[in-house]
């Protein structure tokens, strides 16, 4: 152990365990977390190259590998608990996207909260056992955010109760799902619902892309990689052109919005519920922002206090970079601020279960608060902890810059999430709506609940500025 | 009007009313920009839009506000005196940090005073010395095993530069002590030259 740091330990002034229990949660879940890391860091199967010594298709390679092997253990082992099977998938790709990564987080959870019965049936279990592997096609060429602009259509047609889907220009080609270039055999399209003559908006539809045995393109399919990006090497971020694919009315994902087989449409309860899947994303990517920070300032804070630079005082040896004020004042206010997302992001988590669990005894009262607070949250969290990244980088001198630091991965690994899932000027944008409708309600004299009721106080309360 | 809250820099409850009410201020700032567009006859899209900035300010302001209520609401969760004194001062260093960040929004908008500005400055650096003992315990805590954390200079037992110098041997670039440029470039230059 290098003496400086062992000295660092010896002054600390609390239980290092005790605050663990706490940022786990509890004691119990401490332990739990440990054995089924020690599940993965122990297991000779998931050794693996340096990836910074690799190619990308060999990167994309042990990927997959690793993936697969994570698959079959997880089943071995029986860990199905979603944040356990997080915790298993975060051993096995350190900081890592991985191919896989938008079956499990995106398809399957979108079969979980948009499928009708008759759907899970036919598509989970497949899906459950790999033999579909799915994305989530959302995104496309020209259009990201603004969801209500993506072009891609799909047509009933009443006299084979089957939807055509086709992307009509360049702009409408789906671009950027992960998974989507080699790995998925099947896709959750988002699309403009036409039928009987009319749009109805973006609806969700399951639409195979491969042969389920070849794995080779289906007709009217034209799929592949994107390409090298600033970081997400591991990932085949793909694109996808439908040209007038045909698929059976079933695969029109239709536990709320429905297409009677003559053609008639069936409202959802709420035009919000189409966003699920994404408040959930946004929820977790809180938790994210506080994980990559608390690895940044993991490493930057150990670093400043086994490396020695320069001179305080004439003739005394080089003092430890952490006892700089100046480094003190760049690090301590960002491992402040990965304990305060911590916190956040344990929150947002117990309150998107808790309102997705009202959601389902059809209470929707809460959706637009939940969308509101993860929508400003994922991007306030997300910028703040970007920049922070940088910071905690450039602090470690020119061994930051070295990918042996892990910096540079922490950085181009986390950084996409200020533009997807929302990018993050139009989430703060969202958030203002809602802000500025309830504060409206105020004027016109009605009471708010939730996190918003300050705008309800705020109208009497003043502050007094005090004289020091 | 009711009695004006005073408000105390050392305390986090009276920190996150002054977070408080500069969301508020700044919502309905933001809402009385979009408010005068519409009264110089603006329509609500364009409205919207010449008030996007104020708009981004007012969510940002929320979200902080948020921030910073939950991280004071979870130390009433802690038990232990020694970990709620060290998160309290990150508590407390987050709070004021924000502040010293924002300090125009809360002195436009009259929450806090220029010496209580100032007095903020000198109360951020006696918290870095309060947590300088700490700081390795506290990133400790996150419990991040070494194979997790992928970091030669973030290792848990602090043994940085034999690791470095350990992964740069091991670069494909160093797999052999010359590299076949040499021979195929650089030798056959030197006897054109």
């Amino acid at each position: 152990m290098n003496p400086d740091i062992k000295k660092e330990r010896e002054n600390a002034t609390f239980d290092v365990e005790k605050l663990t229990n706490v940022l786990d949660g509890s004691p119990q879940k401490t332990k739990r977390r440990r054995e089924i890391e020690s599940l993965v860091l122990n297991d000779p199967d998931f050794k693996e190259e340096d990836p910074n010594f690799l190619s990308r298709s060999e990167r994309y390679d042990q990927a997959v590998r690793k993936s697969a092997q994570m698959i079959l253990k997880l089943r071995e082992y029986g860990i199905a608990d979603p944040d356990e099977i997080y915790c298993y998938k975060n051993c096995v790709h350190p900081d890592r996207p991985e191919p896989l990564d938008l079956h499990l987080g995106m398809f399957l959870p979108t079969l979980l909260n948009q499928a009708t019965p008759e759907q899970m049936d036919k598509f989970f279990m497949p899906a459950w056992n790999l033999e579909i592997i799915g994305t989530y096609a959302q995104t496309e060429m020209g259009h990201g955010t603004h969801l209500r602009g993506l072009e891609t259509t799909a047509t009933y047609d009443p006299s084979t109760q089957e939807f055509v889907l086709n992307c009509p220009t360049i702009s409408s080609i789906k671009w950027w799902p992960g998974g989507l270039g080699k790995t998925s055999n099947h896709a959750i399209v988002l699309a403009q619902l036409y039928t009987q003559g009319n749009c109805h908006g973006l609806h969700a539809f399951i639409v195979p892309i491969r042969d389920m045995n070849t794995h080779k393109p289906l007709p009217g399919i034209v799929v592949g990689d994107i390409g090298p990006k600033f970081g997400f090497n591991e990932v085949d971020n793909g694109f996808l052109k439908l040209e007038n694919v045909r698929i059976p009315r079933e695969n029109m994902l239709m536990k709320y919005a429905k297409v009677e087989p003559d053609g008639t449409y069936v409202k959802p309860p709420s035009s919000k519920l189409t966003y699920g899947t994404m408040v959930f994303i946004r929820s977790m990517i809180v938790g994210e922002s506080a994980r990559a920070l608390a690895k940044s300032c993991t490493i930057a804070i150990r670093y400043s206090a086994v490396r020695h630079q320069s001179e305080m005082r004439p003739g005394e040896p080089e003092p430890q970079i952490l006892d700089y004020q100046t480094q003190q004042y760049k690090l301590f206010p960002l491992l402040a601020m990965s304990y305060a997302f911590a916190f956040v992001g344990q929150y947002m988590k117990q309150t998107y279960h808790r309102i997705t669990g009202d959601i389902n005894q059809g209470d929707f009262s809460e959706l637009p608060e939940l969308h509101a607070l993860s929508a400003g949250l994922k991007a306030f969290t997300t910028w703040a902890t970007n920049s922070a990244i940088e910071v905690c980088r450039m602090s470690c001198g020119g061994h930051g810059y070295s990918r042996s630091s892990a910096l540079p991965d922490l950085y181009v690994e986390f950084t996409p999430t200020c533009t997807y899932e929302g990018e993050n000027t139009v989430m703060m944008l969202q958030t203002a709506r809602y802000l500025v409708k309830s504060y409206r309600q105020v004027k016109n004299g009605q009471q708010l609940s939730g996190i918003v009721s300050y705008l309800n106080e705020a109208q009497h309360q003043r502050v007094q500025p005090q004289p020091v | 009007a009711s009695r004006p809250t005073v408000v105390d820099i050392n305390d986090l409850s009276s920190l996150v009313e002054v977070y408080k009410l500069r969301a508020a201020i700044l919502v309905e700032l933001a809402a009385k920009s979009i408010q005068q567009e519409l009264q110089r006859r603006k329509s609500e899209e364009d409205a919207w839009n010449n008030s996007a900035i104020d708009l981004v300010r007012a969510s940002d302001a929320h979200c902080h506000y948020v921030v910073v209520k939950l991280f004071t609401d979870k130390l009433g969760e802690i038990g232990d005196t020694a970990v709620h004194s060290v998160l309290s001062a990150l508590a407390l260093l987050y709070a004021l940090q924000g502040i010293t960040q924002n300090s125009g929004d809360f002195l436009q908008a009259g929450l806090l005073s220029v010496p209580q500005v100032l007095q903020i400055s000198v109360r951020i650096k006696e918290l870095l010395s309060q947590l300088r003992p700490n700081a390795v315990a506290l990133v400790d805590a996150f419990d991040f095993h070494d194979k997790k954390l992928n970091s030669v200079l973030g290792r848990y037992d602090g043994n940085v530069y034999e690791h470095m110098f350990e992964w740069a041997r091991r670069s494909p670039l160093n797999s052999t002590e010359v590299h076949e440029s040499f021979h195929k470039y650089l030798k056959p230059l030197r006897s054109k030259l």
